[in-house]
């Protein structure tokens, strides 16, 4: 059956900071897909202090009810997570404190059929106002579900299904939600035992056979998103990133190859 | 560099495999 597991990434906020997205991820770490999902989440903290820090979902992963201090998202039947997959669900949080704080909150996932291990269907988090003024780099990775090609104007398309031997893409956005710029960025990539990178990127080391690679991106540098004002400039407070990636032609499909994870770090203040 | 908030610098992925 499904067993779902529900995480909150990015509960740390540096304060002057008025808006940040975290990330409510959602991991069925089951052996089968729910058909009905439901998160919920609860600010247990009174009301003057949910109002300093309010969180509020985001995208289009679910439709959702609720107000400062209680929501829930019923998860859409296409981002209903498969056995091994992740539904990732923005969460933005508005700031308005004037000191350092701390706001705890439950977040937990109703699941139909019912999961196999509810232990882990719920579970407590701080969000946290700190006094800190530095960068504060964030990424996140969606699941590759689609095979792509190369189009004419150079970009990817996604052409349908992964199948074993297709190429794929590892695609991940960073961005730098603190108060100080960064310069560089070192990116750490590992690939699910059966995939491998299509073709080295220039600023990477592979290793691994080709499963895992370091990439250092030494003249990107990432601005507060706070003074990412203009479009047309080039200073950018977030990047998106992709490698293809080729699964072994003798996978026995339909499976979800679990374990791969993008890290990044920010090279210099 | 210093960064505020370390749990949202790496996220986890898996590749869905489909059937030929």
């Amino acid at each position: 059956g499904p067993d779902l597991t529900v995480d909150l990434v990015g509960g740390t906020i540096p304060l002057g900071v008025t808006s940040k997205t975290l990330t409510l991820r959602i991991t069925n770490e089951g052996d089968a897909k729910p058909t009905d999902a439901r998160v919920y989440v609860q600010v247990l903290a009174p009301v003057d202090d949910a109002q300093k820090v309010t969180l509020w979902p985001t995208g289009a992963l679910g439709d959702c009810d609720g107000d400062v201090v209680g929501w829930y998202c019923e998860v859409r039947p296409e981002h209903l997570p498969g056995p091994g997959e992740t539904a990732e669900l923005p969460v933005s949080a508005g700031i308005q404190a004037r000191q350092p704080m701390n706001l705890e909150i439950k977040a937990s996932v109703e699941v139909k059929p019912n999961d196999v291990d509810p232990a882990d269907n719920t579970r407590s988090f701080t969000v946290r106002v700190v006094d800190r003024p530095a960068a504060d780099l964030s990424v996140v990775a969606p699941d590759v579900t689609k095979a792509v090609r190369v189009g004419t104007g150079g970009g990817l398309e996604p052409t349908g299904p992964l199948p074993p031997g297709g190429t794929g893409a590892v695609r991940y956005t960073i961005a730098n939600q603190g108060l100080a710029p960064v310069d560089g960025v070192r990116v750490e990539l590992h690939l699910p035992a059966g995939v491998t990178f299509t073709a080295p990127p220039g600023e990477c080391v592979l290793g691994d056979a080709g499963r895992s690679a370091v990439c250092t991106y030494d003249r990107l540098a990432l601005i507060p998103v706070k003074q990412d004002t203009d479009p047309d400039d080039a200073l950018h407070s977030a990047v998106a990133l992709q490698h293809l990636v080729t699964v072994s032609a003798d996978t026995r499909a339909p499976v979800t190859l679990r374990g791969g994870t993008v890290r990044v770090e920010g090279l210099r203040a | 560099a210093a960064d505020v908030d370390t749990s949202d610098n790496q996220d986890g992925f898996a590749v869905v495999v489909a059937a030929k």
